[in-house]
Protein backbone atom coordinates (compact mmCIF):
# COMPACT_ATOMS: atom_id res chain seq x y z
CA UNK A 1 0.00 0.00 0.00
CA UNK A 2 2.76 2.13 0.87
CA UNK A 3 4.58 1.42 -2.53
CA UNK A 4 1.23 2.48 -4.23
CA UNK A 5 1.20 5.93 -2.72
CA UNK A 6 4.61 6.41 -3.14
CA UNK A 7 4.61 5.58 -6.81
CA UNK A 8 1.48 7.95 -7.02
CA UNK A 9 3.12 10.56 -5.76
CA UNK A 10 6.16 10.27 -7.73
CA UNK A 11 3.93 9.96 -11.04
CA UNK A 12 2.02 12.81 -9.86
CA UNK A 13 5.13 14.99 -9.44
CA UNK A 14 5.98 13.58 -13.14
CA UNK A 15 3.04 15.25 -14.54
CA UNK A 16 2.58 18.40 -12.05
CA UNK A 17 5.98 19.85 -13.37
CA UNK A 18 6.16 23.26 -11.68
CA UNK A 19 4.85 21.75 -8.26
CA UNK A 20 1.42 23.35 -8.20
CA UNK A 21 -0.86 20.59 -6.95
CA UNK A 22 -2.72 20.23 -9.37
CA UNK A 23 -2.37 18.78 -13.49
CA UNK A 24 -3.59 20.85 -16.06
CA UNK A 25 -4.60 19.91 -19.35
CA UNK A 26 -1.38 21.94 -20.45
CA UNK A 27 0.18 19.81 -18.07
CA UNK A 28 -0.96 16.48 -19.34
CA UNK A 29 -0.01 17.53 -23.26
CA UNK A 30 3.44 18.56 -22.00
CA UNK A 31 3.81 14.48 -21.51
CA UNK A 32 3.36 14.45 -25.62
CA UNK A 33 6.91 14.09 -26.27
CA UNK A 34 7.98 11.92 -23.17
CA UNK A 35 5.52 8.92 -23.20
CA UNK A 36 4.56 7.06 -26.28
CA UNK A 37 0.48 8.50 -26.35
CA UNK A 38 -1.27 10.38 -28.78
CA UNK A 39 -2.32 14.31 -27.80
CA UNK A 40 -5.90 12.58 -28.21
CA UNK A 41 -5.11 9.93 -25.98
CA UNK A 42 -3.33 11.89 -23.11
CA UNK A 43 -6.61 14.07 -23.67
CA UNK A 44 -8.63 11.05 -22.91
CA UNK A 45 -6.03 9.97 -19.64
CA UNK A 46 -6.89 13.72 -18.43
CA UNK A 47 -10.88 13.44 -19.02
CA UNK A 48 -11.26 10.01 -17.54
CA UNK A 49 -9.18 11.22 -14.20
CA UNK A 50 -10.81 14.26 -13.83
CA UNK A 51 -13.99 12.74 -12.58
CA UNK A 52 -15.29 16.55 -11.86
CA UNK A 53 -14.34 17.61 -15.01
CA UNK A 54 -13.61 21.03 -13.56
CA UNK A 55 -10.54 21.05 -15.56
CA UNK A 56 -8.11 20.45 -12.72
CA UNK A 57 -6.59 17.01 -12.00
CA UNK A 58 -6.41 17.40 -8.04
CA UNK A 59 -3.55 14.30 -6.27
CA UNK A 60 -6.98 12.75 -5.09
CA UNK A 61 -8.29 12.09 -8.33
CA UNK A 62 -5.18 11.24 -9.51
CA UNK A 63 -4.74 8.39 -6.81
CA UNK A 64 -8.28 7.05 -7.27
CA UNK A 65 -7.39 6.66 -11.24
CA UNK A 66 -3.77 5.27 -10.02
CA UNK A 67 -5.93 2.86 -7.65
CA UNK A 68 -8.35 1.63 -9.79
CA UNK A 69 -5.48 0.59 -12.49
CA UNK A 70 -3.30 -1.52 -9.78
CA UNK A 71 -6.49 -3.16 -8.82
CA UNK A 72 -7.43 -4.59 -11.88
CA UNK A 73 -3.57 -5.07 -13.08
CA UNK A 74 -1.11 -7.78 -11.85
CA UNK A 75 1.32 -5.11 -10.30
CA UNK A 76 5.20 -5.86 -10.85
CA UNK B 1 -23.97 -0.48 -25.16
CA UNK B 2 -21.98 2.74 -26.15
CA UNK B 3 -21.33 3.54 -22.76
CA UNK B 4 -19.82 0.49 -21.74
CA UNK B 5 -17.40 0.49 -24.76
CA UNK B 6 -16.04 4.12 -24.30
CA UNK B 7 -15.54 2.84 -20.88
CA UNK B 8 -13.56 -0.37 -21.77
CA UNK B 9 -11.14 2.00 -24.48
CA UNK B 10 -10.80 4.56 -21.63
CA UNK B 11 -9.52 1.79 -19.39
CA UNK B 12 -7.12 0.88 -22.07
CA UNK B 13 -5.84 3.93 -22.40
CA UNK B 14 -5.20 4.55 -18.89
CA UNK B 15 -3.63 1.76 -18.66
CA UNK B 16 -0.94 2.48 -21.38
CA UNK B 17 -1.02 5.77 -19.83
CA UNK B 18 0.36 4.04 -16.42
CA UNK B 19 1.82 1.80 -17.77
CA UNK B 20 4.24 3.87 -20.16
CA UNK B 21 4.93 5.88 -16.52
CA UNK B 22 6.02 2.56 -14.98
CA UNK B 23 8.47 2.31 -18.13
CA UNK B 24 9.52 5.68 -17.32
CA UNK B 25 10.26 5.23 -14.03
CA UNK B 26 11.87 2.10 -14.07
CA UNK B 27 14.08 2.31 -17.16
CA UNK B 28 12.43 -1.05 -18.45
CA UNK B 29 9.87 -0.94 -21.57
Amino acid sequence: QNTIQEKTHEFFQMCDIKDKGYITRQDMQRLNGELPLSPEELERVFDTLDSDANGYLTFEEFSLGFSSFVSGQTFP
Amino acid sequence: DPNMKAGAANEGVLASFFNSLLSKKTGSP
